[in-house]
């Protein structure tokens, strides 16, 4: 598999955070299914890029990051 | 827009407010006007008043604090999350916190954020608003530099406030002399002085700064320039912006500087290259590009950048095909096409629009592509093309688009 960079990896927390934050992600930490943390994840990134009209693709492409790194109101956009 | 969870409002139309501590950032007295702006914003479009208390237990208790601070969302350091506030109820309900590590100023520039816009948009949470989707609200959750003289709540956000409160109590009628002053409320302790915020009342004398909107059904609108914007079209005449999204049903109105604050209203032209999600602004010799919010850096230019000759002082209107990433430009009787990929003017051009687009005997004043087919704005009327066969297909009233 290709080595993921320390700047994605850096990413990925930095999204994970955000979507805890505002969109109600809770990644299970224990899960020995890594595929459905992702499948989640992306999950909540579609709820997201869909909240800000962004092309929804569930990936964590550039302007979904930049979008992610606004600085913005701390209270949630999507609440269970 | 969107409310908390079972829609949480104050059950009552007056509702207090203290301001526990200040940030070393700004003047205390630049700090309660900021507040108090952004309290008379809300109390102008419902019936809630605001007072203002100086000790004791308030509905609203306004802080500014760093890191941990006692509830259960810490701050993060400059930058990304700037301030929260919890919906109506008792205790922490109502309260609102700002960033202390952030840079808070009065003004709009880009070295700091705008106390005044951002305690709005807290006040919002505090009266029981949720964050809303609509690009341009105030209760979006992102923080947009916009300018904050003559600020005017977004229609979304009244149409949310409202929803939870009501329309403001009917204006009295205009006063044959003054109000007798302001009797202290009861609920003012002894010890303290209140503010009770005056309410702005939208008097018919009142002057209005601006020409009024026209009319979305007026038989005789016409535009300045029209684009789509990330799946939304934008119909622009003098500070005005007409909205039609997919995201929501009507029309929003809105005004330019609610979006670009430093562009100055009455625009030429506009479009879009959705691919670089980027929107191009005209008006007299010079062109902005925009990305959602954002001015790009290096604008305005001179529009003789993208191959006009010096004789070209403004142009009518433009239009972006997505399909062939050509851009028609119109100017006088005359048609450009230009090449976004080379950026550079097609040869062959200038050529007359009667000679190319049967049925369009005269100026263009705006243009637009929609599904593949391209509509020709000629003051009140517009004309639907097929561009490839450049067929008129039928002529329809400028504001059809507005379900009229």
């Amino acid at each position: 598999f290709p080595m993921v960079s320390e700047k994605e990896k850096e990413d990925m927390q930095f999204a994970k955070k955000y979507l805890e934050n505002f969109y109600d992600f809770k990644e299970e930490k224990n899960s020995l299914f890594k595929s459905k943390n992702l499948n989640h994840m992306a999950e909540k990134v579609r709820e997201m890029q869909s909240f800000f009209g962004l092309e929804v693709t569930g990936e964590l492409n550039r302007k979904t990051l930049d979008m992610m790194k606004q600085p913005r109101c701390g209270i949630p956009d999507i609440r269970a | 827009y969107s409310t908390f969870p079972q829609s949480p409002k104050w059950r009552k139309e007056d509702v207090t407010y203290r301001i526990l501590n200040y940030t070393p950032d700004m003047l205390q007295a630049d700090v309660d006007e900021a507040i108090a702006k952004a309290f008379q914003l809300w109390s102008s479009v419902t019936p809630l008043r605001f007072t203002r208390l100086y000790s004791g237990q308030a509905d609203i208790m306004i802080s500014f604090a760093s890191g941990f601070h006692g509830d259960f969302y810490s701050f993060d350091g400059p930058g990304g999350t700037l301030a929260h506030a919890y919906p109506p109820s008792s205790g922490i309900g109502g309260d609102a916190h700002f960033d202390e590590d952030e840079n808070w100023t009065k003004f709009t520039t880009y070295s700091g954020y705008n106390l005044f816009l951002v305690a709005a948009h807290e006040l919002g949470h505090s009266l029981g608003l949720g964050h809303s989707n609509v690009f341009g609200a105030l209760m979006y959750p992102i923080y947009m530099a916009t300018d904050t003289r003559d600020y005017r709540l977004p229609q979304d956000d009244i149409d949310g406030i409202q929803a939870l409160y009501g329309p403001p109590r009917e204006s009295p009628v205009l006063p044959t002399k003054a109000f007798p002053p302001q009797e202290p409320t009861e609920t003012t302790p002894a010890e303290a002085p209140t503010e009770m915020l005056p309410r702005e009342e939208p008097t018919a004398m009142t002057p209005s700064k601006t020409p009024a909107r026209p009319e979305d059904c007026d038989p005789h609108l016409t535009f300045d320039a029209i684009t789509t914007l990330r799946g939304e079209i934008l119909f622009f005449k003098g500070s005005y912006v007409w909205r039609r999204s997919p995201y929501f049903s009507g029309i929003e109105h809105d005004t330019i500087s609610s979006f670009w604050p430093s562009l100055a209203p009455g625009f030429d032209a506009a479009y879009e290259i959705d691919k670089k999600d980027r929107v191009l602004f005209f008006k007299d010799d010079q062109y902005w590009a925009v990305s959602g919010y954002n001015i790009e850096p290096g604008f305005p230019r001179p529009i003789q950048n993208l191959g006009f000759p010096t004789s070209v002082r403004k142009i009518d209107a433009a239009v972006h095909d997505q399909k062939t990433k050509k851009t028609y430009f119109f100017a006088g009787n005359k048609y450009w096409s230009f090449n976004e990929n080379t950026q550079s003017m097609e040869r062959g051009y200038p050529r007359k629009i009667t000679s190319d687009f049967q049925g369009i005997g005269h100026r263009v004043d705006a243009a637009l592509q929609n599904n593949g087919l391209f509509y020709f704005f000629h003051e009140s009327n517009q004309y639907e093309v097929d561009i490839k066969s450049k067929k008129l297909i039928r002529t329809m009233k400028s504001n059809s688009w507005f379900n009229c």
